[in-house]
C-alpha cells in the first residue's frame, strides 16, 4: 500500500463501513452486493482483455459475449431479484455498456408497463429467455425529445386486423436506439397511431425486425449501427427504415389505449401514460449521475493523495496535491454532490415506485408531479455530473486524458446521459411548465 | 404558481409555492422582516434555497406574463421566457437536492459519520450559494456581508473535509476492478501500474512498426 494513502485511511475520524452502510441503504444490502460483487470479480470468465486495445467491431463482439455469458452466469447462481440482476449487472460490464443493455432496461420495463395481461404473457416469457431481443425505437433522425413532431405512422387496417408502419421521410428514420443495429429482433417502435382517418398521437408497437431463425433483417425492413460515436463503442445504436411493414393488431400495447378490431380507438386515462419508460430512465439516471461522479471523485481523490508536487513552503519536500486548496475547491465540493446525489437518487427511485404503484391502482393524480420531477432532477443531476467528472480528471493533470485513469471512459459513457431520455434544457422547460401552473 | 397564487393548495415538492402565497397575503412591513439565513445553519440554507425557488419561479412567471402581453402566441412567449423559466427550474431543483441532503442526516445515527455529512451537506449548500450568490442578493435572502462569509466559510469546510476526504472516497466501496483506473487504485501504486499497462498497447508488440519501413525509410531514401 502506498504509505501517503495508508495514513491518509489511519487518520479518518469515521468508520467507512458505516457510511457504505448508508449508501447501500443498510449493513445487510452492503454484504449482499459485496457477496455478488466477488462472485463476478472471482469468476475466471469475468477476466477479459483491455478493450482500450481493441477496435470498435472487437469491442462490440466482446460486449456480446460479455451479455450472453452474464445471462448464462445470472440463471446459474439463480439471480432474480431486480435489484440484485442490476447490481449483479453493473459489476459484470464495468464502466462498459452492455449490448443488450436497452433489453432490460427498456425493452422488458416497456411491456410490464404498456402491455395487457394476454400481451405479457404472449412476450415476456420470451423476452426473458432472449429469444426476443428487443429494443426501444424512439428518437428519430430529425425528431428527438419533441415527440409530437415524431413522424413515424402506424395506420390500422381493418380489413386485415394489422397495422401498417411507414417511415415516411428520411428525417422519420429511427436513429440512436442502443442494440438496434445488429443484435435485436424485435423493437418498440414509437409511432403516431392512424386509425378511421384520424390521428391519435404517438403509441408504442412491438415491430419485429429480424428473422428469429437467420437474424436477417425481414421484407421491408432497413436496419443498421449508426456508426461510431464519442463513446459507447461497444453499443450497436442503429437506424431503422420501415417500409409498409404489417404487424398484427395485437402487437400495438394495449394496457392504456386501445384499439377495437373495427378501428374504433379507446383514449388512454392520461396521455402521459406511453412515456412511462422513460420516466422509469429518467428517475434512475438520477441514481447514475451520483455514481459516475462518485467514482470519478474516487479516482482524483485518491490519486491526489499519492501525486505530489512543486513546493507549498520553500525547502520542504513537494506535497500531496491533495494539500492545495485549489485542488480541495476542485474536489471537495464535487465529492460532497456525489453524496448529495446518491440519497437523491435513493428518493427518486423510492418516488417512482411508490407513484407508479398509485397508477396501478387508478390513482394518477401525481403523476404529473413524477414527470416534472424526474425530468428536473435527470437534467439538474446530469449536467452538474457531467461537468464534474471533467473537473476530476482535469484534477489529475496530464495522466487524467491517459485512458487508464478511466476518467476520458467515465466521461463519455456518462454525457450521453445529458441529452438520452430529453435533453436537459427541454427537461428543465418541462419541469417549469409543471411550476408555472403549479 | 398559478395555482397556488389562486389560493389553492399545493402539495408534493413544491407545496413552498403555495405557503409562499399565504406569506404575501399577510400584511408584513418591510422593517419587521425577519432576517432569514444563519450561514452555519443548515435548516436556515435549506430556507433560503425554498425562498430562492420560489422568487425564480415567481420572476419567470411574471416574465412570461410580461412576455403574453407583449407576443403574438403563447408559443412564442413561453420561448421569450424560457431562460428565465429554466433557471427557475434549476433552482427548484437545487432547493431539492438540498433538502433531501439535510433531511438524510436526521437518519444517521453514529456521531462521527453524522458529523463529517454534516460537513459536507453544509458545504454542498454554501458552495451553491457562493457559485449563485446573485439569484441569493437579488431576491433579498443574504447581504454582500453574508456572501463573503460564505465564501470563507467552504474554505474552512475544505480544510475540515481534507483530513476525512480519501475516507468519504473509500465509503463509495468501488473495487479495482470496477474502477478500471490505474490512478485510482486501492492500493495507490499508481506509477508502477501505469507503466505497466503501457507495455500492453499493440504498438509495443514489436520493436519497430511497420509503418517505419512501408513510410518513413523510403522516405529517407528520397530525401
Amino acid at each position: 500500500m502506498n504509505p501517503d494513502l495508508r495514513k491518509e485511511r489511519d487518520n479518518a475520524t469515521f468508520k467507512t463501513d458505516l457510511l457504505t452502510y448508508i449508501l447501500d441503504g443498510g449493513a445487510e444490502k452492503t454484504q449482499r452486493r459485496r457477496e455478488i460483487e466477488s462472485l463476478v470479480i472471482s469468476d475466471p470468465d469475468f477476466q477479459h482483455v483491455d478493450l482500450n486495445f481493441l477496435s470498435r467491431s472487437e469491442r462490440y463482439a466482446a460486449a456480446v459475449k460479455r451479455s450472453a455469458q452474464m445471462i448464462v452466469k445470472m440463471r446459474e447462481h439463480g439471480i432474480s431479484d431486480p435489484e440484485e440482476i442490476y447490481c449483479y449487472k453493473r459489476i459484470w460490464n464495468g464502466r462498459e455498456h452492455e449490448a443488450l443493455g436497452l433489453h432490460y432496461a427498456m425493452f422488458l420495463p416497456t411491456l410490464q408497463k404498456l402491455g395487457d395481461p394476454a400481451q405479457q404473457e404472449k412476450w415476456i416469457p420470451p423476452a426473458k429467455t432472449f429469444k426476443v431481443l428487443g429494443t426501444y425505437a424512439q428518437t428519430e433522425l430529425g425528431h428527438g425529445t419533441h415527440i409530437r413532431a415524431l413522424e413515424t405512422t402506424a395506420t390500422y387496417d381493418p380489413s386485415t386486423q394489422e397495422f401498417v408502419l411507414n417511415s415516411p421521410t428520411v428525417s422519420s428514420i429511427k436513429w440512436w436506439p442502443g442494440g438496434l443495429g445488429k443484435t435485436s429482433n424485435h423493437a418498440i417502435v414509437l409511432a403516431q397511431l392512424y386509425t378511421q382517418g384520424h390521428c391519435h398521437g404517438l403509441h408504442a408497437f412491438i415491430v419485429p425486425i429480424r428473422n428469429m431463425s437467420t437474424h436477417e433483417p425481414l421484407p421491408g425492413v432497413v436496419v443498421g449501427d449508426i456508426g461510431p460515436k464519442f463513446g459507447f463503442d461497444e453499443v450497436d445504436n442503429g437506424y431503422l427504415k420501415l417500409d409498409n411493414v404489417r404487424i398484427p393488431r395485437e402487437n400495438m400495447l394495449m394496457k392504456y389505449a386501445k384499439v377495437e378490431p373495427d378501428g374504433t380507438y379507446v383514449k388512454p386515462p392520461s396521455d402521459k401514460l406511453t412515456y412511462g419508460t422513460m420516466v422509469f430512465i429518467r428517475s434512475m439516471i438520477v441514481g447514475e449521475s451520483a455514481r459516475a461522479l462518485a467514482k470519478a471523485c474516487t479516482i482524483a481523490i485518491r490519486y491526489s493523495a499519492v501525486r505530489r508536487q512543486s513546493e507549498l513552503r520553500p525547502g520542504e519536500p513537494e506535497p500531496q496535491i491533495l494539500d492545495y486548496q485549489t485542488q480541495q475547491y476542485k474536489l471537495f465540493p464535487l465529492l460532497a454532490t456525489a453524496y448529495a446525489f446518491h440519497f437523491v437518487g435513493q428518493y427518486m427511485s423510492q418516488t417512482y415506485h411508490r407513484i407508479t404503484g398509485d397508477i396501478d391502482q387508478g390513482d394518477f393524480s401525481q403523476l404529473p408531479e413524477l414527470h416534472a420531477l424526474s425530468a428536473g432532477l435527470k437534467a439538474f443531476t446530469t449536467w452538474a455530473a457531467s461537468a464534474g467528472i471533467e473537473v476530476c480528471r482535469m484534477a489529475c493533470g496530464g495522466h487524467g486524458y491517459s485512458r487508464c485513469s478511466s476518467l476520458p471512459d467515465i466521461y463519455v459513457t456518462f454525457t450521453p446521459t445529458c441529452t438520452y431520455e430529453g435533453e436537459n434544457t427541454v427537461m428543465m422547460l418541462q419541469t417549469a411548465r409543471y411550476l408555472v401552473k403549479s | 404558481y398559478t395555482q397556488a397564487s389562486a389560493g389553492e393548495q399545493v402539495g408534493g415538492t413544491v407545496s413552498y409555492l403555495s405557503e409562499m402565497s399565504q406569506r404575501r397575503l399577510q400584511p408584513q412591513q418591510v422593517s419587521s422582516r425577519p432576517t432569514v439565513v444563519n450561514i452555519s445553519d443548515l435548516s436556515s440554507l435549506v430556507e433560503a434555497y425554498k425562498l430562492r425557488a420560489a422568487k425564480l419561479v415567481e420572476m419567470a412567471a411574471r416574465s412570461l406574463q410580461g412576455e403574453l402581453q407583449r407576443r403574438k402566441s403563447k408559443e412564442e412567449a413561453w420561448n421569450g421566457a424560457a431562460i428565465d423559466l429554466v433557471r427557475a427550474s434549476d433552482a427548484h431543483c437545487h432547493y431539492v437536492v438540498v433538502k433531501l441532503f439535510t433531511a438524510k442526516l436526521g437518519e444517521v445515527g453514529d456521531t462521527a459519520v453524522h458529523s463529517v455529512l454534516g460537513s459536507l451537506a453544509l458545504l454542498y449548500a454554501l458552495h451553491g450559494i457562493t457559485v449563485h450568490s446573485g439569484d441569493f442578493l437579488q431576491a433579498g435572502l443574504l447581504s454582500v456581508p453574508q456572501v463573503a462569509q460564505a465564501s470563507q466559510q467552504v474554505k474552512e469546510l475544505l480544510a475540515q473535509i481534507r483530513v476525512n476526504a480519501v475516507a468519504l472516497a473509500d465509503a463509495f466501496d468501488y473495487r479495482d476492478e470496477m474502477l478500471n483506473s490505474v490512478l485510482g487504485r486501492y492500493d495507490g501504486n499508481v506509477y508502477e501500474n501505469m507503466f505497466e499497462w503501457a507495455k500492453k498497447s499493440p504498438l509495443n508488440s514489436e520493436q519497430v512498426h511497420e509503418s517505419y519501413h512501408k513510410y518513413l525509410k523510403p522516405l529517407h531514401s528520397k530525401l
